[in-house]
């Protein structure tokens, strides 16, 4: 465990938290793609199988369980608890044309052909491009509440972070992961115009406002 | 190879 990989838990840890104290405090899930957090379930669901079948760490563990655990939560949060503030016109993103092409490719590309290994490789395929649906969602209303902004950037520094990790373990561990080192890199990219924003507006007291 | 990949990430 280094630095980068730490923090980037903590960061990934502190996105979730920001997220469900967003919707409980607010009582509303305004502003939140049930779409992307559709994916972030199934995503962890399909990478996490393994808690039955090896055992890394306590640490890895409890991350593990409690980010199935409140991925589920959120999406109870969007389409039951607090339904009626969920903005369903506007989350308009068909995910089938993630998932499909996500699902053909880990077939195709993986470390080894076995039921496990393919969920794993899906589900980090699937995350690089789980939050299109919420940026798209910022995108067509064309803004996003600072709390929203907060969330988006802890959620992208996290594989940014792990991005550093991969390097740091490359040279000093000589570990390298083809499969998770690209789809972290297509993931940190699809953030970087929201970085941008984020920085330029957000950090100087504006909310995120996007021209018609 | 016991043909299991150990995924230590999270």
């Amino acid at each position: 465990m280094n630095i980068f990989r730490l923090v980037g838990d903590m960061s990934h840890l502190l996105a979730i938290i920001i997220l469900l104290m967003k919707m409980w405090k607010s009582r509303s899930v305004a502003g939140i793609s049930g779409k992307s957090q559709i994916l972030f379930a199934i995503v962890f669901t399909t990478r996490y199988l393994d808690l039955f079948t090896s055992f890394v760490s306590i640490y890895n563990t409890s991350m593990k369980v409690f980010f199935i655990g409140t991925s589920y939560v959120t999406v109870y949060f969007i389409y039951q608890h607090f339904k009626p503030t969920y903005d369903s016109n506007h989350d308009t993103f068909r995910v089938e044309f993630l998932i499909v092409p996500v699902g053909g490719l880990a077939f195709l590309v993986n470390h080894e052909f076995s039921l496990l290994e393919i969920l794993w490789t899906f589900s980090i395929y699937l995350e690089s491009v789980a939050i299109l649906p919420q940026l798209f969602m910022v995108s067509k209303t064309g803004e996003a509440e600072s709390i929203t902004s907060h969330y988006l950037f802890a959620l992208g520094s996290y594989r940014a972070l792990y991005l550093l990790n991969w390097i740091y373990r490359y040279y000093f561990e000589g570990f390298f992961d083809l499969i998770a080192v690209v789809a972290g890199c297509v993931q940190t990219i699809l953030y970087c115009d929201f970085f941008y924003l984020y920085i330029t507006k957000v950090l100087k007291g504006k909310k995120i406002s996007l021209p018609a | 190879d016991t043909g299991k990949t150990l995924h230590d990430e999270l």
